[in-house]
């Protein structure tokens, strides 16, 4: 579903925010 | 038979992708989905997160969202 594909970008931006 | 994955989550598959044109995160994972690759959710962010550390692309806002992206 769309909601989960906003989850999973959600959730890699976080990771890379974390890093870069 | 069962549905088997067409679809790997590879650095070399998502270098691909960044060198032809700049992408976010969102267009990445459609490129990957879940019911392609045969990863979880979780998997898909995790893996995906590592590559694109590994590959550090480039950054560039366009229409005010970040791409990633490779030069060769």
């Amino acid at each position: 579903s769309s909601s989960e594909a906003d989850e999973m970008a959600a959730a890699l931006d976080l990771e890379l925010n974390d890093f870069m | 038979t069962p549905s088997s994955s067409d679809v790997q989550l590879t650095e070399e598959a998502v270098r691909r992708y960044l060198i032809r044109k700049p992408m976010t995160t969102k267009d990445l994972l459609k490129k990957f989905q879940t019911k392609r690759t045969g990863l979880s959710s979780e998997q898909t962010v995790n893996v995906l997160a590592q590559i694109l550390k590994r590959l550090n692309p480039e950054r560039k806002n366009v229409n005010d969202k970040m791409h990633f992206y490779l030069t060769e």
